[in-house]
C-alpha cells in the first residue's frame, strides 16, 4: 500500500487512517 | 450481525477522534491525533475532509460510520 507517501491515494490515507485506530484500540 | 457489530466498532473508533464525547469530531479533534496515528497532519485533514460528506466541518458518527463501513467495503446504516 502506498499509504503514508506523499501523493498516496485517498482511499490509501483512508485505510491507513482506520487501520491505525484499529490498531490502536486493540493493540497492547 | 455483521452491520451492527461494525457499527459498534465504528463508535468505538469515533471516541477515540471525539475524547470530549461532543458527539462530533471537528478538525482540531483529528489534527489531535497527530502524534498518536502514523499520519501526517496533512494526511489527517485530507481524512477528515474525505469523511466529512456534507462538508459542515463537523464529523458525525453517522458519517465516521459510513467511512469506515466503505473502508470495509460494506454498505452501513447506522
Amino acid at each position: 500500500m502506498d499509504a503514508g507517501k506523499p501523493g498516496a491515494t485517498n482511499e490509501g490515507v483512508l485505510a491507513n487512517f482506520f487501520n491505525s485506530l484499529l490498531s490502536k484500540k486493540s493493540g497492547p | 450481525d455483521m452491520k451492527r457489530i461494525i457499527a459498534e466498532k465504528a463508535r468505538e473508533l469515533f471516541i477515540c477522534c471525539d475524547k470530549e464525547e461532543k458527539g462530533f469530531v471537528c478538525r482540531r479533534d483529528m489534527q489531535r491525533l497527530d502524534g498518536e496515528l502514523p499520519l501526517t497532519p496533512e494526511q489527517l485533514e485530507e481524512v477528515f475532509d474525505s469523511l466529512d460528506d456534507d462538508g459542515n466541518g463537523f464529523l458525525t458518527l453517522e458519517e465516521f460510520t459510513e467511512g469506515f463501513g466503505g473502508f470495509l467495503g460494506l454498505n452501513v446504516d447506522p
